[in-house]
């Protein structure tokens, strides 16, 4: 913190100042010009994403701890080192093309609901998904002079997919950008996920992979923004998920769990 | 008790023997780090480091490291190093020499690959315990992301995202890639 910081003569209730708009939802920004975060050196968004909607895969220069204010969903932390334990067996996924079955394994799957806590650690990418029926809001404090945070007093966001180039300016609120603070000027030009800044051919090498799918990772063309639309629901390996759709199968519908 | 605990720290630790090699890959390169698990006293410092050697053009996966800010110096051969900042672009994109010092900051992605000759270099992280995150390989964040997140954040198909989590089998030192026309050399 710097100098005079804390000498609040006056505390204000506060109100979002901010938004960013995506396809199948938005994100609230708070002042973090305002003296009251500066002393406390947080920073809080507020997200909201619709049903189906999936807020992209990314990371954070600091900690975050979030409030499910309403809704339920279900979360993703890629934490390294970590095994990928939730994983299907054969059966599960019997969609087959070309004669190759479609398993898959991956990392564990947090679900949670409205009144739920969600610690997130400093680094740690993660992605969230609305499986609910209504909106589900968030409202997350980031703490940026947390020792963890070594970057700058504004927290960063660094994407893994999508670009939030299509901002919109909406109720006569100023157009914020992922990733910078306020401090940084108004009017700044959207972020993009981090394979924007590589090389397609040094993708491709570090993938094994052709470079028309390492192109994908681009994303260059995206302008769903940071909270996209999974227009067939998303289906993962998850206890809670299978669970519902062995219900869908034995109702023979397509219709959500009763 | 003073005595018992700083005084008789050890304060010298090898980090250039092969045999202490933490990751290995004969056909990428080696390397090893020093954190305070393994040395103690870097738990006062909060600091710790990384020896890494890459044969020719192997390469370390993309990664970002998340509680450190990284400080790169070559010691032998040459490597191409990528860094990208969190709004997307490309921040560092260049050669970098034998004697040379590349600093990554916290979070900032990352791709090294060495020249035709290899490379070798010290690393210095500013935390006792610096953790990585890789971006490519089998204990990568993409690994541990489910097939259908990665079908609808990239907008490809399910065969291409099971190619893009399963097509590297290696963790950290990453060899040339087998597909040709992938190849980017430097």
């Amino acid at each position: 913190q710097q100098k005079n910081e804390c000498q609040i003569q006056r505390i204000n209730a506060l109100e979002p100042t901010q938004i960013v708009q995506s396809e199948a939802g938005f994100t609230e920004f708070f002042d973090t010009n305002e003296q009251q975060f500066q002393c406390a050196g947080v920073e809080v968004v507020r997200h909201q994403i619709q049903p189906q909607g999936l807020l992209l895969p990314s990371y954070t220069s600091t900690p975050i701890l979030f409030y499910v204010e309403q809704g339920n969903g279900v979360q993703g932390v890629m934490l390294p080192g970590c095994p990928e334990t939730y994983e299907s067996s054969q059966q599960q996924f019997e969609g087959r093309k070309g004669g190759r079955s479609f398993q898959d394994r991956h990392q564990k799957l947090h679900h949670f609901r409205q009144g739920d806590m969600v610690a997130i650690p400093t680094g740690a990418a993660h992605w969230i998904y609305n499986n609910g029926q209504e909106d589900l809001v968030i409202i997350a404090l980031l703490d940026s002079i947390n020792a963890e945070n070594q970057l700058d007093q504004v927290h960063r966001r660094f994407f893994l997919a999508g670009n939030s180039q299509n901002e919109q300016q909406q109720q006569g609120q100023p157009i914020r950008t992922w990733g910078r603070g306020q401090q940084g000027g108004s009017q700044q030009k959207g972020s993009n996920n981090i394979f924007q800044g590589f090389d397609v051919e040094f993708l491709a090498e570090a993938f094994n992979i052709d470079q028309e799918t390492a192109q994908m990772l681009k994303c260059e063309n995206d302008q769903r923004g940071h909270i996209v639309m999974v227009e067939r629901g998303l289906s993962f390996v998850s206890p809670i998920m299978s669970r519902e759709q062995q219900g869908q199968q034995q109702r023979g519908g397509r219709g959500p769990a009763n | 008790g003073l005595e018992e605990t700083i005084c008789s720290m050890k304060l010298r630790e090898n980090i250039d023997d092969i045999s202490k090699a933490d990751s290995y890959n004969p056909q990428a390169g080696h390397c090893t780090h020093l954190n305070s698990y393994k040395f103690p006293i870097l738990q006062l410092l909060q600091l710790s480091a990384e020896r890494g050697v890459l044969k020719s053009h192997g390469i370390v996966a993309p990664h970002w490291i998340m509680n450190a800010h990284n400080i790169i110096y070559v010691t032998n051969g040459n490597m191409r190093i990528q860094i990208v900042n969190d709004q997307g672009q490309s921040v560092f994109n260049d050669q970098v020499r034998e004697r040379q010092l590349v600093v990554v900051p916290q979070n900032f992605a990352v791709v090294k690959q060495a020249g035709e000759q290899g490379c070798s270099w010290i690393s210095f992280r500013t935390n006792d315990n610096a953790m990585i995150n890789t971006l490519a390989g089998r204990t990568s964040a993409m690994r541990a992301l489910p097939l259908a997140v990665l079908t609808n954040a990239y907008q490809m198909s399910r065969e291409d995202a099971q190619q893009l989590k399963y097509s590297r089998d290696e963790t950290v030192l990453l060899s040339p890639s087998t597909i040709p026309y992938a190849a980017g050399r430097v």
